[in-house]
């Protein structure tokens, strides 16, 4: 069944596909064969990295997949105070300074690395011009940046926490953000 | 009133106070200091009968009726927020309620990222439009520059030639217009300007120092090439489509930027997957 992201990229292969001329319902489907395919090819990973992941006979909850977080939408991140997220490098190389951002509601958090040492966060608001999209909208007030670093066709599992009063202020690497705002201008057809 | 600056240990970035544009990028390792104007356009499609001299633009055919492209911009500075900050700078620009795009800088990286918004395109207008982001700079390029054909080899391109073939021209912008897949780039003696994209998208440099990238298109018109319908996706809401993309600039010599270019494109084009879990387990007992 692991094979409809081949056949929907096959499809795909039609310049049609390749450089948008075919119709608007053709587009449609291309984009609907496409993304069943994605969603299955991340049942796929999650069973891959569930089965790195097993701890004895503990079996991890099944991986979930945020196909929004380029407009702030996770709902993983957003609903739970407790999350980990598992980065995988399909890189020969290892890979360091890469920078994620998840879209959160609590004020602040403690990112935990796999060597259980803190990571340094930065917290940023989510503007109207980040989550600018219409349609299905998360609910987060800000977004959790901090970097990666995983390993050459590795992974790496960070545990994140929503900060109690106690934990923020113990161990939590957090950057300040200051934000400077200018009065937006007005074009006259705003 | 100050021009604002924004800057990580290998790039500083400073917009003009005045329209809020990025006016100077600079790599503080290198030294190297590129003088910039870097902001959104919109060509304006052709539109008549599709015989020969009056072939429309549409979902085939990408074929301005003008050689200059309009500014996308708003009265005073396109700049609404500045946030910094240790990990991540940002500098948040309004050009128009529909293109808007924020500039970030992350610690420890040696490009910046441009993150672009545009649409939904206005339609009221009944006028196409193909809508380009454009870097003019103050390099000598010597009607040059680099493509690359399928994110591996980089082809030369020269404005208005060919090079198995006499040109024509007779469409100074679309006939200079070549496939991006991953990253397009100028250079002179000292600097290079690299531009790499998240997705293949049509781009060129039509003057000297120059170098832009179509972001979004949308036509009334057929082009009479086959599809039958004008490029006009009005998505589900019915307004247009939104779209949003990245953009990663990086300024070195060219003797570094060749491997610096080919290891980013490589980083973007094999991305870390993300996955997540709810987690109940405490830090240790997970550990």
């Amino acid at each position: 069944s692991s094979q409809r992201f081949r056949e929907a990229m096959a499809v795909a292969q039609h310049h049609d596909a390749v450089s948008g001329t075919e119709k608007q319902h053709v587009a449609y489907d291309y984009a609907m064969r496409l993304h069943a395919g994605a969603v299955e090819c991340q049942e796929v990973v999650s069973h891959a990295l569930a089965g790195k992941m097993k701890k004895g006979s503990v079996e991890p909850p099944a991986a979930q997949f945020c196909a929004y977080l380029n407009v702030s939408i996770c709902p993983t991140t957003e609903e739970n105070d407790h999350f980990s997220v598992t980065v995988y490098n399909p890189l020969a190389r290892q890979v360091t300074g890469h920078y994620l951002r998840l879209p959160v509601n609590g004020q602040s958090y403690t990112v935990t690395a796999p060597n259980g040492k803190p990571v340094k966060t930065q917290m940023l608001k989510v503007t109207q011009q980040t989550a600018k999209v219409r349609g299905p909208r998360g609910n987060a007030t800000s977004e959790l940046v901090f970097p990666v670093t995983v390993e050459a066709l590795g992974y790496s599992t960070y545990l994140i926490s929503r900060a109690t009063r106690t934990t923020r202020s113990l161990f939590m690497p957090q950057a300040e953000t200051n934000v400077i705002s200018m009065a937006i201008p007005q074009s006259p057809r705003m | 009133r100050e021009d604002i600056e924004i800057h990580n240990e290998h790039l500083s970035l400073i917009f003009d106070t005045t329209t809020g544009h990025l006016k100077t990028v600079t790599n503080l390792k290198n030294k190297l200091i590129l003088n910039v104007q870097q902001a959104f356009y919109w060509y304006n499609s052709s539109t008549g009968n599709n015989q020969d001299s009056t072939q429309r633009s549409g979902a085939y055919i990408f074929r301005p009726n003008g050689t200059e492209p309009f500014p996308i911009h708003t009265k005073g500075s396109v700049i609404t927020k500045v946030v910094t900050g240790a990990l991540v700078q940002e500098v948040h620009q309004v050009f128009s309620d529909w293109v808007t795009q924020v500039i970030r800088l992350y610690d420890g990286q040696l490009h910046a990222e441009l993150e672009w918004t545009v649409g939904p395109i206005p339609f009221k207008d009944s006028l196409g439009k193909e809508i380009i982001t454009r870097f003019d700079s103050d390099m000598q390029t010597d009607k040059k520059f680099y493509t690359d054909s399928n994110g591996r080899e980089i082809l030369e391109r020269e404005l208005n030639h060919r090079l198995t073939w006499k040109l024509n021209q007779t469409e100074p912008v679309a006939g200079n217009y070549y496939p991006v897949n991953s990253r397009i780039f100028i250079k002179d003696n000292s600097r290079q300007l690299t531009v790499l994209t998240d997705r293949s998208q049509g781009g060129a440099s039509l003057k000297d120092g120059s170098l832009e990238l179509m972001v979004h298109r949308r036509m009334f018109y057929d082009d009479n090439f086959g599809v039958g319908e004008a490029l006009n996706e009005t998505g589900v809401f019915g307004e247009g489509l939104v779209a949003r993309g990245k953009h990663y600039l990086m300024l070195e010599s060219p003797a570094d930027s060749s491997q610096l270019h080919r290891n980013l494109g490589e980083q973007l084009y094999m991305a870390p997957a993300v996955s997540f879990t709810p987690n109940t387990f405490s830090t240790q007992d997970w550990s």
